[in-house]
């Protein structure tokens, strides 16, 4: 493992934190797309099915772990919480996101590396991963005011994704077999989402402002 | 060489 895979699964774990400590501290997750979480939920589930399979490391079984544990309680406190849920903004979440699930599935089903049970839905959770922040992004916009947990939140994985481009980059060089376009394409794609939020992002960092998108 | 053994990515 390299640096910027490491960098990129540590800036993924403090975004999953960020998020949890926003809906903990202030028994709120407003600005919160439940739709995007609950895809998240439906990514994990479906890459780690080799969990019982594939023996990587303690560390890639821990972190499996812990996504998928730390996406159900997410997914569990929006819907479950009594607090919480009062304060989720149901009506500026209205992305179609089924839609992704069916087009990420059938996308799959043309696109996998082999023909078999896991490696379609391998391939399933890296197409629905690339597409599950745009109900989150998209919530953003409505709000056009973003609280400042939230948009760290989205900036932390943003940047998970920016550091695991850097992998791939790193491993081309260093590896002598590393070929994985499918994870490659898709994560360029889904990195690309993030480049509107960023320049905004920046923006706001730079005047010392409240992030706020246009709408 | 040998194969990659699954995906070792998160």
């Amino acid at each position: 493992m390299n640096i910027f895979r490491f960098a990129g699964d540590m800036t993924h774990l403090i975004s999953i934190v960020v998020l949890l400590l926003k809906i903990y501290a202030t028994k709120s997750c407003s600005g919160i797309s439940l739709k995007t979480q609950e895809l998240y939920v439906i990514v994990f589930l479906a890459r780690y099915l080799d969990l019982f399979t594939d023996f990587i490391s303690v560390y890639n079984t821990v972190m499996k772990l812990v996504f998928i544990g730390s996406s159900l309680a997410i997914v569990w406190c929006m819907r479950m919480h009594r607090a919480v849920k009062r304060t989720y903004d149901k009506e500026l979440d209205t992305f179609r996101h089924y839609f992704l699930v069916l087009g990420s599935f059938v996308l799959a089903l043309l696109l996998h590396e082999k023909f078999t049970f896991q490696e379609i839905f391998w391939a399933f959770s890296i197409y629905l991963e690339a597409v599950a922040i745009l109900p989150q992004l998209v919530m953003l916009q409505r709000s056009g005011n973003v609280d400042n947990l939230t948009g760290q939140y989205v900036f932390f994985l943003g940047a998970y994704r920016a550091f695991y481009i850097l992998n791939w980059i790193y491993r081309f060089f260093t590896e002598p077999h590393f070929s994985r376009w499918i994870a490659c394409l898709s994560g360029l794609v889904q990195t690309a989402f993030y480049a509107d939020f960023f320049y905004y992002y920046f923006i706001s960092w730079k005047n010392n402002a409240k992030l706020q998108l246009p709408a | 060489l040998p194969q990659e053994q699954g995906h070792d990515e998160l």
